[in-house]
């Protein structure tokens, strides 16, 4: 039990350092820091797992003081390392954005973009066209008030160049 | 594997059929106005896996079923006598089409009954809830970790959450 | 004591659905409904209040079954017929639109411009554009690094018609 | 009456003294990247209002003194000789500058002392925080209601609280 409790930790605590920088880096900034810690070195499943995120250009970690963009993005980097783990094929993400500020949207966006593929399937609801307009396709959801009921319809973005524009229009 | 399609049937504010297909997008966002029905389709994809419905929003399975007639306890002159007519289904149903590395093409089904009660079923064949979460975990699908679905609103509370609790999802996964 | 309860209760209940509707509403529809009840009439402060909002061409009146975005607009409805009771003389509100779309965000700016004003100010922390830029006057917050503290810098909007445009652009 | 400006000193993110006037605008937006500080200016206005530290994100008043140096344990290398020669400071303070409907001008002062302690001023003169907040309530500034400040985050929670919280928040404002 202990020994299969290390082999995720360890396998997790190497890399969400990497995962976070990743995702925080910007064409001028170095990503932050990000570790995690055993509150309990002989036990390791009797107490519990810290963890420390250190935003770029930061000093501190205590994650309480973190502001509400910055939680998210240290949320982000967490789930995304302990995925890595035993991958799911396929995450579920609604509205993951709602805190993030447009430079930190446009990192989230090509994070997913860099690793969506084979292996990985990125399904994300959200709002923000800085977002969904990086994304292979779209599935629009809209409520036809007659039947009183919620629609879909597909729309594959790979067979526009313009289509984001498009989109945005018709939600104004 | 993959998440190549959906089918809800009478699934929270869908009425009817609605079916989607993900095609072979690795990227897909799911965009629409306030109140349309994204995270109902979230829900619906976390109803098939075998998610309880206390994560669904809702205190039975079935509230999940589609509502259509004017839910009011007073005889509401909203609800004028074309709607009366039309009865509130008593069933549903959500599949999800996931296809596996080896392209081989499985049909997960989770119905909700009349008498609200659930059945599993994989390629049509009636299965235990217990039979259906191995072959989901036999695709690295940890129904119970449920580190790959992020309900609205919940992303802060993954970085804040209490050292105990980050150890307890840890101990699910390993 | 139940006097002053229901005096407070009454004025409230009576102005909750006007609210809602002006908050709601739309060029094509009109608002939705929203009102108060009490769960023991005879003792009113030993039960509670029961708050229901339906939102335009809906037909649920149960606040669990609202979505995020929908919950938001019942939740400031109730927050500005409440402070119609003794109204205190600003708000302060920290990205209130996060779970909203382009258009309730818009309904939203129009009912601040609307209401501030002499007697009643808002001052409110937003990252979308499509809010602040209604605003009177703009607070820029940002990180002064080498002195690894927060500085401000302020813009009188009324200045500048074109000014929306430029802030949006610098974010970007 | 109307908030016309704010002074923080050496208030959580802000080193030094940082000011900020509202001028004569009616609606003004608090805009910047994530963890700039925006919250903090709310935090500001809570503190500076008498509202307690546990609702500013912080166990204690010190927690709301700026800190500057790398907070660590260990000796961490990034802390350059630079960094430790520069003392934190060990008190703080928050001014608001409020316009009555007379257009007198109140000055309102809080700060947090060496030993954490707390002292209210209005218009430079010691009071205590009873009568500090009987002051602010003749402006109808109800400190312990709340019902004007919305903190990041809390908006839905205003919808979604239970009929008993919805009764004792109209009990507090009656
Ligand atoms: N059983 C049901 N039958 C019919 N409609 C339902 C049922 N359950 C929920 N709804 C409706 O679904 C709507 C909410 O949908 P949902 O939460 O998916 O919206 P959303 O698109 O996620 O919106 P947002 O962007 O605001 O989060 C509500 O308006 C509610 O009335
Ligand atoms: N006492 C303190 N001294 C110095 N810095 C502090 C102190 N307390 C908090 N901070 C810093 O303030 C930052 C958070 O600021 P704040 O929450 O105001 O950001 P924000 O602008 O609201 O961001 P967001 O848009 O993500 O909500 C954190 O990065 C934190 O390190
Ligand atoms: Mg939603
Ligand atoms: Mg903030």
């Amino acid at each position: 039990r202990t020994e299969l409790f290390m082999t995720a930790f360890s396998h997790i605590s190497d890399r969400i350092d990497g995962v976070y920088k990743e995702l925080t880096k910007s064409t001028s900034t170095v990503g932050g820091s990000a570790y995690l810690t055993l509150e309990d070195e002989d036990e390791p499943y009797a107490g519990g797992i810290r963890y420390h995120a250190m935003p770029p250009m930061k000093r501190f970690r205590d994650m309480d003081l973190l502001s509400g963009g910055e939680k998210t993005m240290a949320a982000l980097a967490l789930l995304f390392a302990v995925h890595s783990f035993h991958p799911s094929p396929f995450f579920v993400l609604d509205e993951i954005d709602a805190a993030l500020d447009n430079s930190n949207v446009a990192k989230i966006a090509s994070y997913m973009k860099r690793h969506s593929g084979v292996g990985l399937q990125f399904i994300v609801i959200s709002l923000k066209s800085s977002l969904f307009e990086n994304s292979d396709a779209l599935v629009g959801i809209y409520r036809e008030q007659r039947e009183n009921s919620s629609k879909t319809v597909t729309l594959d973005l790979r067979n526009y160049q313009t289509a984001s524009a498009e989109v945005t229009r018709k939600e104004d | 594997g993959r998440l190549a399609g959906l089918e809800l049937h009478n699934f929270k504010s869908y009425r009817g059929t609605a079916s989607v297909g993900f095609g072979d997008a690795s990227f897909t966002s799911i965009i629409g106005p306030n109140g349309a029905g994204k995270s109902n389709m979230l829900d619906a994809i976390s109803f098939v896996l075998g998610v309880q419905s206390a994560q669904l929003r809702s205190h039975q399975l079935r509230d999940l079923i589609y509502r259509g007639r004017v839910e009011s306890t007073e005889n509401d002159e909203e609800s004028s006598g074309s709607d009366v007519l039309l009865q509130d289904p008593t069933s549903a149903y959500v599949c999800a089409f996931y296809e596996k590395d080896n392209g081989e093409l499985m049909k997960l089904k989770r119905t909700i009954n009349t008498n609200g009660s659930s059945d599993y079923s994989i390629n049509g064949k009636i299965v235990t809830s217990l039979q259906y979460s191995i072959a989901l975990k036999a695709e690295n699908i940890l129904i119970k970790a449920k580190n790959f679905l992020v309900f609205q609103g919940d992303i802060e509370n993954v970085a804040a959450q209490s050292p105990k609790d980050l150890a307890r999802m840890l101990e699910t996964i390993s």
